[in-house]
């Protein structure tokens, strides 16, 4: 439950929010991306946070549905993964969000 | 120097070789390429192999220089990652170099 709230806290508090692994190719894709488009994601690395890291990915799942990583919140809304994001922005959706959201 | 020895004898006895981790997109991305193109490639999955999928993952480096994965030796000869192999099928490279072998 205190996660569960951190998670909300974090992704109401930051425009972008990429739940991501230092090690992840697809993580690194989206978080470059976001760089590409001239936003500063905020990035938190599950890897690095030991048990609390396992803990917060079984949170991420139960409220998005979703159990892998990357995990993109934008404007505190649940996105998706890296394939997920890719698709938005080539449809021209990504930054039609991000600007409506005055985030870019 | 055994797992030197046996990574050595692996890649010289199939075709396609790769050395995967089983939650690794980019992992997949590479198993499904070849399976697309009809080749059954020869996977292992670093993962499922504890303290010695570690230590095969150092052997590899050792070997090939590269510390990644997936890492992908096509007859007997290391190819490189993901973005190479996919590189060397965009190219038309991949599948020249599969029917040299005979493997296609
Ligand atoms: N299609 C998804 C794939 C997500 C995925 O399979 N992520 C892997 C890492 S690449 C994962 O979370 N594996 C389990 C884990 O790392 O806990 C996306 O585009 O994000
Ligand atoms: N450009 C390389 C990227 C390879 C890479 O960074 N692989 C990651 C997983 S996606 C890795 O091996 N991370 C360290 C590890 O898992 O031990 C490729 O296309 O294969
Ligand atoms: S761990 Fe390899 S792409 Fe995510």
């Amino acid at each position: 439950a205190r996660m569960e709230e951190s998670v909300k806290k974090t992704v109401s508090e930051h425009p972008v929010v990429i739940y991501s692994k230092t090690w992840c190719s697809y993580s690194s894709e989206v978080k470059s991306l976001f760089k590409r488009i001239g936003v500063e994601p905020h990035v938190i690395e599950l890897d690095q946070l030991g048990a609390q890291g396992t803990q917060l990915q079984r949170v991420l799942e139960m409220l998005t549905g979703q159990s892998t990583v990357p995990n993109v919140f934008i404007g505190g809304k649940h996105i998706g993964g890296c394939s997920d994001t890719i698709k938005l922005h080539q449809d021209g959706e990504l930054k039609k969000l991000l600007s409506e959201l005055n985030i870019t």
